[in-house]
């Protein structure tokens, strides 16, 4: 059996918000480890990488590694049925083709059950020491680079040196750079923007992707950027110290 | 203006 309990209900909404438009389609993994899931975009371009850990729920139960295969615009739709400060419980039992959503509020509970389905998917072991730049900032800030860059082009070159981090486009009307520089902020360390680099690296990405990433901005304050020396962008949103959500990107590469 | 990289692609070369 299978049973988790979040009383921060509105942290998985927000999950799901974040990679319903992403992924379709996707297997949750619930294990000793936690609540998490990998799964990639119809087109295979992006991964997603979610972990919510045990101890970031009010109970968690697995008695056996189970994969659940689920729909991820159905498990939304659920997840709107319940109110926005509701604890929600997961429950699933060994070898049953349904999960059970429940939603607990102080005037009442409502109970759901959603039709699992079977997922081929496919793992990728991430190697993250091959990271050369890391840039931390503001998600909000990311957010809105995002937005201004996609109304006049559709691919963002990010560049990373001594300097800051660039993200640069162009498109019919012209071109855009913005550039952000280290800014240690110690008062509130969650406005600064933290560069660390190796080596100066330089990739293009399309905007599209990186829009779609940062529907994750209500879930965190900060976002960090990584880039890896063969330019695979990893764009990180911690989950209230139970976990993260991750986005990767491949590069587009020259002809 | 360069060709985009599927995950499978990007490690299928990394």
């Amino acid at each position: 059996m299978f049973e988790l309990r979040l009383v921060q209900g509105s942290l998985l909404k927000k999950v799901l918000e974040a990679i319903k438009d992403l992924v379709n389609d996707a297997n949750f993994d619930c294990s000793a480890t936690g609540f998490s899931l990998q799964a990639m975009d119809p087109s295979h371009v992006a991964l997603v990488a979610l972990l919510l850990r045990p101890d970031g729920f009010e109970h968690y139960r697995c008695d056996r590694n189970i994969s659940m295969g689920m729909n991820l615009n159905n498990m939304s739709k659920i997840l709107k049925c319940g109110g926005n400060d509701d604890i929600i419980t997961i429950r699933a039992d060994d070898g049953s083709d349904t999960v059970t959503f429940m939603f607990e509020s102080p005037n009442g509970s409502a109970n759901f059950e959603m039709n699992l389905m079977d997922i081929d998917s496919e793992h990728h072991g991430i190697d993250e020491s091959k990271c050369c730049a890391v840039v931390r900032m503001p998600s909000s800030e990311f957010q809105r680079i995002c937005k201004v860059l996609s109304s006049i082009g559709d691919t963002v070159v990010i560049s990373v040196t001594n300097e800051g981090v660039q993200f640069s486009t162009r498109g019919d009307i012209g071109t855009a750079n913005i550039v952000c520089r280290q800014n240690i902020n110690v008062d509130k360390p969650e406005e600064s923007t933290v560069i660390e680099m190796s080596q100066p690296v330089s990739s293009q990405f399309p905007l599209r992707y990186m829009n779609s990433f940062t529907k994750a901005t209500p879930l965190s304050n900060t976002v960090t950027i990584s880039l890896t020396s063969e330019l695979l962008l990893a764009v990180e949103y911690t989950i209230a110290e139970m976990g993260y959500i991750r986005f990767y990107l491949a590069p587009k590469i020259e002809d | 203006k360069g060709v985009q990289l599927s995950i499978t692609e990007f490690y299928r070369s990394a």
